[in-house]
Formats: C-alpha cells, structure tokens, sequence
C-alpha cells in the first residue's frame, strides 16, 4: 500500500523581467531587455538607491553561477564586489617637458612620462552581474600544474559538465589584442571539439 | 571547418569575456562520457590558422548520474492509474506459453493413449539384449589372436625332504 502523492503546485512569481529604458552616451535611449540564464539575470534594471551589499554572482570551478551575498564584519565589507584593478583599464602616456611643468627638481632638459588609466567604457559591460576573468583568476593546468589557463578563468581542466545544465564559459577579454593593429578583437566564437582520449586516463572517473 | 568540432557559437561581442553553454545530449554521441576541448577564436585569426589545442581548456561532458527511482511526478501517474506496463506483459506471457503448452501436451496424450503402438519399437529393443554372441573363436575382434590351447599345469614333484 502506498499513499497517494499529490504534487504540489508549483509556485509562480508576479516578478516578471521587463524591458527598460535607459539613456546612454549621454542623449541616445536604448530599450534593455532583461534576459534570465542559469538563473542569472542579465541586464536588470539597476536599483534607485545603490546597494554595496548587493548580491553578486561568482562561478564554481567547472563554469556553474553562485551568488555571493557580501557581509560586513567588524566594519569590513567581506565577500565584496570584485575589484578589476586595471586589468580593464587602457594606459594612456604624457610627456611632459620642463617648461611645460617648470618643477623646481627637474631639470632643464628632462622629461616626465606621466601614465595615465583611463576606464573603458562600462555602457554595456555594466549589464554584466557575473565576475568577469581577469589574469589574477587563471588557475593551473597540465599534468604536473605548471601551464598558465589563459586566456580562462572558468572552466578548469578536467570538469565534468553533465548534460541539460548550463556552465559558463568565461576569458579574459583583453587576451584576444592583434599584435598587427594592437587592437583588442571585438568579436569572438567559441568551439567545442571532440579529444581522443588517453586509453590510460579513460574509464577512471569513479561514477 | 575546425576538425572535430561539434559545436561552434556565432560571432558574439567581446565585452564582457563569457559565453553560456547548455550541454546537450546528442553531443555525447551515445557514450556515456565524453572528452573536449573549450576554446575560443578571437575574428581576426581565420578558421585555418586556429587551433583548437593551443590555449583550449580539456574538460569531459558527461550524462551525469542517473538515480533510478520513481519521481512524484511518476508515482502521481501511477495513482492515476497511467503506467507504462509492457515489459511486464511481456515477462508473464512466456511462462504463460508454457504452461498452456504442457497442459495441451498432457491432454492430446491422454486422448491418444489406446491409439499408441510401439510393439516394434520395444521388440527390436528387447531383441537386442537377447541376442547370441556366438564363440569367441569366431568373434572378428579375436579370430587372429594366437590363444595356447588348455594343457595341464605342470605338477610339483615333492621331494624326499618335503615328504
């Protein structure tokens, strides 16, 4: 005898991601359409008043999003957004003579190179709630560990991504920079291809 | 144009360095696990030029583990008597053939037991057992065998000692 199992219905929410409007590059309106992966929400409408405990999204290991809920502790702010430092800044050099600056240490003939970080253009990278790779974030691959993974953050070698779920492919977007123009590659693709596998390493994954 | 690859995704910018990929079933070509290369071609290296291995990442796409037990879903339809019950008509009617089959045997006997005559049969059989073996002189297996002729044994002479 086995008692009857009712299903129990299924909860819906009234929170429905809708378009917004915004205005960028100072007077051209866009219309930004919230999309929904892997239960992350790309493109939200920010909120009114900026929250610094707002929950962000990292990834594990094999590409899966986890949120992070920031907490403060003892007055620090632990679990925080990342910082990019200036892995996403471009650097842009000054010369500057002496009777430009007239130092009273400098002297005559010399010159000051000053290195100046300018932000890159955050109109639509904002959108982003996921942690962005950046070199700091590569890990170690081969045999005997001792590869950089650029130009990836995530996946890590040897994961297991298993069928019907969603990973998250991340790289370090100014890896792809053309030597000849010196310019970062706007567009890119991303491949899976097929590996014959090691007859020594096949089977061995403990089901 | 990349040899060995299943799956390539469209030109996508290259704002923000990330790319979400839903494993799919038929990409593990009926195997149970499956070894690949991640990578990722930046528009100005052409299809030619790339190569997959240089900076890919080596990761296995898998089925998972399966748990075989009924879901709620599968036992709210068994309780609404919706099942999928074919192999189990299928284990019972073998059996079932069987049976039947014995049941006929015993009865199509039964009605035909005076109709019966295997007098033949069991006479050659019985003939068999009663047959003559003949003399063993002319037995072909032993015609050519040199056999001495029964003669007495030779007798002990006693001495006077011994009487």
């Amino acid at each position: 005898a086995r008692q009857v199992v009712r299903p129990k219905e299924k909860m819906t929410t009234s929170e429905e991601v809708k378009p917004w409007l915004r205005t960028v590059y100072g007077s051209q309106k866009e219309l930004v359409t919230p999309t929904v992966i892997a239960g992350v929400t790309f493109s939200e409408k920010p909120e009114e008043t900026p929250n610094p405990l707002k929950p962000w999204v990292s990834l594990e290991h094999d590409g899966r999003p986890k949120t992070i809920k920031p907490e403060i502790n003892k007055g620090r702010t632990k679990k925080g957004r990342p910082d990019y430092s200036t892995y996403f800044k471009t650097v842009s050099s000054h010369t500057y003579s002496y009777e430009e600056l007239k130092a009273h240490n400098m002297g005559p003939n010399e010159v000051f190179v000053e290195e100046e970080y300018i932000d890159e253009d955050d109109t639509y990278v904002s959108l982003n709630p996921i942690v962005r790779c950046t070199p700091n974030l590569y890990f170690n691959k081969g045999l005997a560990k001792d590869i950089r993974s650029e130009p990836f953050c995530t996946p890590y070698e040897n994961s297991r991504w298993k069928v019907d779920k969603t990973y998250f492919v991340t790289w370090y977007t100014r890896f792809f920079t053309d030597e000849n123009s010196g310019k970062v590659a706007d567009k890119v693709r991303v491949h899976l291809s097929y590996v014959k596998e090691n007859p020594v390493e096949k089977g061995n994954y403990k089901r | 144009d990349i040899p060995a690859t299943f799956f390539s995704s469209e030109w996508i910018d290259n704002d923000n360095g990330l790319m979400p990929v839903e494993v799919r079933d038929e990409w593990l070509q009926d195997q149970f696990d499956r070894r690949i290369v991640v990578s990722v071609q930046p528009i100005y290296i052409s299809d030619e030029d790339f190569d997959p291995l240089q900076y890919g990442i080596l990761l296995y796409i898998t089925k998972g583990s399966k748990v075989f037990k009924p879901t709620k879903e599968q036992l709210a339809l068994d309780d609404a008597g919706i099942t999928n019950d074919q192999w189990y008509y299928v284990a019972l009617s073998i059996p079932t053939v069987v049976v039947v089959f014995f049941v006929f045997m015993y009865f199509f006997l039964y009605v035909n037991g005076k109709n019966r005559d295997f007098t033949d049969v069991t006479r050659k059989a019985l003939n068999k057992k009663r047959r003559v073996l003949g003399k063993f002189s002319e037995m072909k297996k032993f015609k050519n065998m040199k056999n001495h002729k029964y003669t007495e044994l030779p007798s002990y002479k006693k001495t006077s000692k011994q009487n």
